[in-house]
């Protein structure tokens, strides 16, 4: 699981029977206290923010998650309880509970924004997979007696140690062009092995662009995710797209399934057109869904595919 | 690519918790994803504190009513990457 907080806005992503919504008094409470924002509220009591966006895939084990996440219309009604101008949608196949689920606000207009924001390159590409191959999902198991190069520095310690080694040889930190030969771009790493198995990491690019993997590597259940909100394109100055950054990901864990959703403000821009045919260029699986939404001021794109027999 | 030293710029982090994790039980991978944008990127209207100003220890005690421990932090000019225990 992995929280990014930058100055007005934060990302929370946790797997396993959290309880994600439940963070939400207390972090008005928080604001309001520690910082004296008055937030924008309706007559009503409802927070009225700029944007707020709550999405999950369906579960793997539904009935063994916590209070209102065991379904997603208890989410959804407690969500409502906090923001105003709310909306919900099932995306994909419903019969399949395989598919994927969005809440999302109304952007608030009322709030002046800044003229270079509305030219803002705000995308979010987001692909989870399951069914790893085994082989590829050992590289994330590293057991009870791993050994590791003994922690060095007194704020080193082994999690993070055998994190950074899954990172190295999985090349991980290869997905977005950042090596000193081809770009000047800041790179920041933070990752943990779990024992017996499990990793987390956050990787931070050019000081306010980050991705984020969470991999669930046992038999029976194995699952990676893959997060970013890198504008891959604009910043590999037209290197690299997310059809690179996909082949990438899928190298590395290669899924007998995946999902992928993509969110853009600019459904003209360079990036979401050539993601609405990427599955021509993955011969190895066929789509099973292709669904884009208009979502007021951002487009979504969503796909489902699985691997060819 | 990561170098070595990122082992060692931490701007916060857990070692108790860290040597404590056990994932034997852990059964779901999939993510609940919540993002929330108080102001417009580029905000242009309100100066003073920003969520980067709500202290550690602020978010300890709401990350606990998810259900999560804060493993790790990476701090940067513009964002605070957390590392959780889930």
């Amino acid at each position: 699981s992995s929280l990014f907080v930058f100055d007005y806005k934060l990302t929370l992503k946790t797997c396993g029977t959290t309880t994600t919504l439940f963070c939400l008094d207390k972090l008005f409470q928080t604001i309001e206290q520690e910082l004296s924002w008055n937030l924008h509220k309706t007559p009503d009591g409802k927070y009225k923010l700029f944007k707020v966006f709550y999405s999950r895939r369906c579960f793997l084990f539904p009935c063994k998650q916590a209070a209102i996440h065991q379904n997603w219309a208890d989410e959804v009604d407690y969500l409502n309880r906090f923001f105003d101008n709310g909306k919900s949608y099932s995306v994909g196949r419903n019969d399949k509970s395989n598919h994927w689920n969005l809440y999302v606000t109304e952007t608030d207009h009322s709030v002046p924004q800044a003229k270079e924001c509305i030219e803002d390159d705000d995308e979010t590409f987001e692909v989870l997979m399951t069914e790893l191959d085994p082989d590829c999902a050992n590289k994330f198991v590293c057991g009870p007696d791993t050994s590791t190069s003994a922690p060095a520095e007194p704020n080193e310690d082994k999690g993070h140690n055998l994190g950074y080694e899954m990172t190295k040889k999985t090349k991980l930190d290869e997905i977005y062009l950042n090596s000193s030969q081809d770009s000047n771009l800041s790179f920041h790493h933070d990752a943990f092995a779990f024992t017996p198995c499990g990793y987390s990491s956050n990787m931070v690019l050019d000081e306010k662009y980050y991705y984020t993997l969470h991999v669930t590597p046992e038999k029976g259940w194995s699952y990676a995710s893959f997060e970013s909100n890198i504008p891959v394109f604009d910043i590999s100055q037209g290197k690299q797209d997310n059809l690179n950054v996909l082949l990438h990901i899928l190298n590395v864990f290669q899924p007998r399934e995946f999902s992928m959703t993509f969110f853009t403000k600019n459904f003209k821009s360079k990036s979401f057109q050539k993601i609405l045919t990427i599955n021509e260029s993955l011969p190895e699986y066929t789509k099973l869904d292709k669904i884009i939404y208009d979502l007021d001021d951002y487009h979504l794109f969503y796909m489902k595919l699985q691997k060819k027999i | 690519t990561v170098t070595i030293k990122e082992l060692t710029n931490h701007s916060y982090i857990d070692h108790e918790l860290s040597a404590s994790l056990d994932s034997t039980d852990a059964f779901e991978g999939p993510e609940k994803l919540l993002e929330i944008w108080f102001f417009p990127p580029n905000n242009a209207v309100s100066a003073g504190k920003t969520l980067r100003d709500i202290a550690m220890d602020r978010w300890i005690e709401i990350l606990k009513l998810v259900k999560c421990e804060v493993l790790s932090m990476k701090k940067t000019k513009e964002l605070d990457a957390f590392l959780l225990s889930e």
